[in-house]
Formats: structure tokens, C-alpha cells, sequence
């Protein structure tokens, strides 16, 4: 694993996030439930708790749109991208609207495993050089209901955030 | 082998702008060296990355890498 020059982290273990519009491709429970999915991936393993908002500004501001000065490619390519922790475009997750983001469906790029990979670049982690692991910078299709956390992922984040502490 | 499809290298050129931090040089009397020169460097960058024989040369293997979707998010720190 390896995280962001300067090592940047949240200073607080409670987030909020915001999806600020929906894609097309998928019904708007299937990208809210494939969100908070992504979201307890790495909530499972540290201390951090995310919470929903629905106006104003979250932590995490999740969109199907660049909105940055980095524009996607259109389909395929580049899937997406995600800011390292910081105040305000800190932490946001933009999608490109031109792929076809599935449910659970390998025809299509699965978005909770998009989703999960991106919240890691949100909570602090770089591209990680291990095959396999979720923070391996290109997609390779895993089943959604399958998936559990690989463990250079998990050496990963609790380096920034410690372990899931169960009272 | 190498490959030198001009697509191929504009491709290639691309990726390792928009990955390896890849910069365009305007100082035209040495340009075409100095950017063979770093193109090369950015290239044993990424097959160092992904674990790649480290070559410098645009081979099948790191051609195939640049192809494959994925996240927009750089390799090296910016």
C-alpha cells in the first residue's frame, strides 16, 4: 500500500458524505445502497463513521460528473477519480458519466468496487503496486456479494486510522 | 518487441501525462531528445509500478497496462 505525499488524513473519525446527482445506468437505491457499501468496506476495519447528508456541503462529495479541472475520456479509460483528504474538493469522488456502472453485473463496470476503490484515495491511500489489492489502480472484476477487503488494503488504512475497536 | 505504431506512442504519451507526470517541453532545439530521454524514464517508472521488466521501451506487456480501465487518480505523488 502507500498513501499520498505528506501522508494527509481526516482529523476526525466521523465523515459525512453527499451524492449530489445519480448515473442513469442504475436505479437510484442500487447507487445509494453500492455507496454505502463502498463506504463500510473501509468503515469495517477503522474506527471511521460515515454519515449521510442530503444538502450542504459533506466531507465526501460524491458525483457522476469530473466538476474539477480534470475531465474524464469518455467510455472506458479512466473510470474515475478522488481527492486525498483536505478541506473543501478534499475527499470528493467524481465518476464519469460515460461508462456503464452496474449493480452487481460484470457486463459493465461494478460501481461499489469503483465506489470502494475511490473512498480509499478519499480517506488517504495512494495506488498500491500489490495485484489483487483494492487500491491496485485498474479494475478487475470481483462479485460484489464475494468481495471481502484484501489485506494490504487493511495494513493500509489503519496505518492512517488504527483498528476497528469492538467494545 | 517494441512497438511503433504512431498510435500506439501517442497513446502511450498520454498515459504517462496524465499517470507519471509525463511534461511537455517547449525548449525545441533539444525537445525531441530530452523527451525520448524522460519518455523512457516514465516508462521504467511504470513497469517498476507493476512489477514489469524494467526496460524503458514501449513493449507489448506495458502497452496492454495503458489499455486497461482504470482510475484517473495518478500513480506517483503530484
Amino acid at each position: 500500500y502507500s498513501t499520498f505525499k505528506g501522508k494527509p488524513k481526516w482529523q476526525t473519525n466521523k465523515l459525512t458524505y453527499r451524492i449530489v446527482n445519480y448515473t442513469p445506468d442504475m436505479s437510484v437505491a442500487e447507487v445509494d445502497t453500492s455507496m454505502e457499501k463502498a463506504l463500510q468496506v473501509w468503515a469495517k476495519v477503522t474506527p471511521l463513521k460515515f454519515t449521510r447528508i442530503n444538502r450542504g456541503t459533506a466531507d465526501i462529495m460524491i458525483s457522476f460528473d469530473h466538476g474539477d479541472a480534470y475531465p474524464f475520456d469518455g467510455p472506458e479509460g479512466t473510470l474515475a477519480h478522488a481527492f486525498a483528504p483536505s478541506p473543501a474538493i478534499g475527499g470528493d469522488a467524481h465518476f464519469d458519466d460515460d461508462e456503464f456502472f452496474t449493480f452487481r453485473s460484470s457486463r459493465g463496470f461494478v460501481l461499489f468496487l469503483v465506489a470502494a476503490h475511490e473512498f480509499g484515495h478519499s480517506l488517504g491511500l495512494s495506488h498500491s503496486n500489490v495485484r489483487g489489492a483494492l487500491m491496485f489502480p485498474t479494475y478487475s472484476f470481483t462479485s460484489p456479494d464475494r468481495f471481502s477487503l484484501p489485506s494490504d488494503d487493511i495494513r493500509g488504512i489503519q496505518s492512517l486510522y488504527g483498528k476497528h475497536m469492538i467494545l | 518487441g517494441p512497438i511503433s505504431q504512431p498510435s500506439d506512442k501517442d497513446e502511450a504519451t498520454h498515459y504517462l501525462k496524465s499517470f507519471y507526470n509525463l511534461t511537455d517541453l517547449t525548449d525545441e532545439t533539444t525537445a525531441v531528445r530530452r523527451e525520448a530521454s524522460q519518455m523512457t524514464e516514465k516508462l521504467k517508472e511504470m513497469q517498476k509500478f507493476f512489477g514489469f521488466k524494467v526496460t524503458g521501451k514501449l513493449d507489448k506487456e506495458t502497452m496492454e497496462m495503458m489499455k486497461k480501465p482504470r482510475c484517473g487518480v495518478p500513480d506517483v505523488a503530484a
